[in-house]
């Protein structure tokens, strides 16, 4: 029986989609790429200890990680924060051969995230 | 980010390389972006603006996603589209002889193709603008020739030119768009990189048409490709299960 569950202190959140706004404009995309000005892109960050993993969109393989974890946290770390479900979008931009693309990017939103 | 001098860092370069991005080398280009583009963009499978934006978190409302990796509007498959603008624009059209009203080679450079890039769409274009609306709402003869082999410094000769498709067309004042891998020369066999095309157009009954007015649906024509790519590397299955 696991005794150790996730620590009251601790200094990271529970493991979830965090907001992230790519702005093109900041990255210095601005004058090619036509649309969008940025988009929602977001990240995952926080925890996956024990039951953290047991409660979000986890592999069975990261929830017994998580628990050994708890048990044994010096030789076993816990699983990764990662996304699990994204969604895609599309980019409108000149390129070098002044012609007009639409092109889609699949997996560039982050919609879900997931102990792995 | 670009340095002044206008060359990309070998980490900008392969990122950019990594998404398929080939940015302008100069100042921010000025040409319009064309309608269809925008409608396109609009239909795309999200409005990316306000994407995420709601929340991030597992709560996320789903809205029903368009068929991945198809260009819902034009009926193909492909997650790349082009549009490409006529690269013989800026020369006048020739003087035409004869009965023909007007003749004007188009060229279309396409080297910027990936060779694991599949074309599932290229459709031609035809756009007579505003003076097409003056033109006489009567019948055209309509020929599109592939041409190769242009003899230098004679821009309507060439060491092979073939006729792609006669059609007749019963006006001008709206665009005329042709499906270029229907053409059996072009749908056929490999697409060629610099397609050169020869447009002629003649009256289609027996009018005494004036010169100038040939001449200004010649300066007037917009010609333009839209090219649709599939590239499979970028349309992966959305779920796997072992």
């Amino acid at each position: 029986r696991a005794t150790y569950l996730a620590p009251l202190d601790s200094p990271d959140p529970p493991c979830k989609a965090r907001r992230l706004y790519i702005n093109f404009r900041e990255v210095g995309w601005h004058n090619w790429i036509i649309a969008p000005r940025g988009f929602m892109a977001n990240y995952c960050q926080g925890h996956c200890f024990f039951p953290t993993a047991t409660k979000i969109s986890s592999l069975n393989h990261a929830v017994m990680q998580s628990l050994m974890h708890s048990v044994a946290p010096a030789t076993t770390p816990p699983p990764c924060c990662v996304p699990v479900k994204l969604s895609p979008i599309s980019v409108l931009f000149y390129d070098n051969s002044d012609n007009v693309v639409l092109r889609h990017y699949e997996d560039m939103v982050v919609d879900e995230c997931g102990c792995r | 980010t670009q340095p002044p001098s206008g060359t990309l860092s070998p980490q900008a370069s392969a990122l950019l390389q990594t998404l398929g991005l080939s940015p302008p080398p100069g100042p921010p280009p000025t040409r319009p972006v064309p309608s269809v583009m925008w409608r396109l963009f609009r239909r795309g499978p999200e409005a990316a603006e306000t994407q995420g934006s709601e929340s991030a978190g597992p709560e996320m409302p789903q809205e029903p996603q368009p068929l991945p990796c198809h260009v819902e509007e034009l009926g193909v498959p492909g997650n790349i589209v082009r549009h490409v603008l006529d690269g013989g624009a800026s020369a006048p059209p020739e003087p035409a002889l004869g009965s023909l009203c007007l003749e004007k080679p188009l060229f279309f450079n396409l080297s910027f193709l990936d060779p694991k890039e599949q074309l599932t769409l290229v459709r031609l274009e035809l756009n007579f603008g505003a003076p097409g609306n003056l033109a006489p709402a009567q019948d055209w003869e309509l020929s599109l020739s592939y041409a190769q082999g242009r003899l230098w410094g004679q821009p309507l000769y060439w060491h092979h030119r073939e006729v792609l498709l006669r059609r007749t067309v019963p006006t001008l004042h709206d665009p005329l768009y042709f499906d270029m891998l229907a053409l059996g020369r072009l749908g056929n066999s490999t697409f060629p990189q610099n397609l050169s095309l020869v447009l002629e157009m003649l009256p289609g009954r027996d009018s005494d048409l004036p010169r100038g007015l040939c001449t200004k649906l010649g300066h007037s024509l917009e010609a333009s490709l839209l090219v649709v790519t599939l590239d499979p590397q970028l349309c992966q299955p959305t779920s796997r299960k072992r």
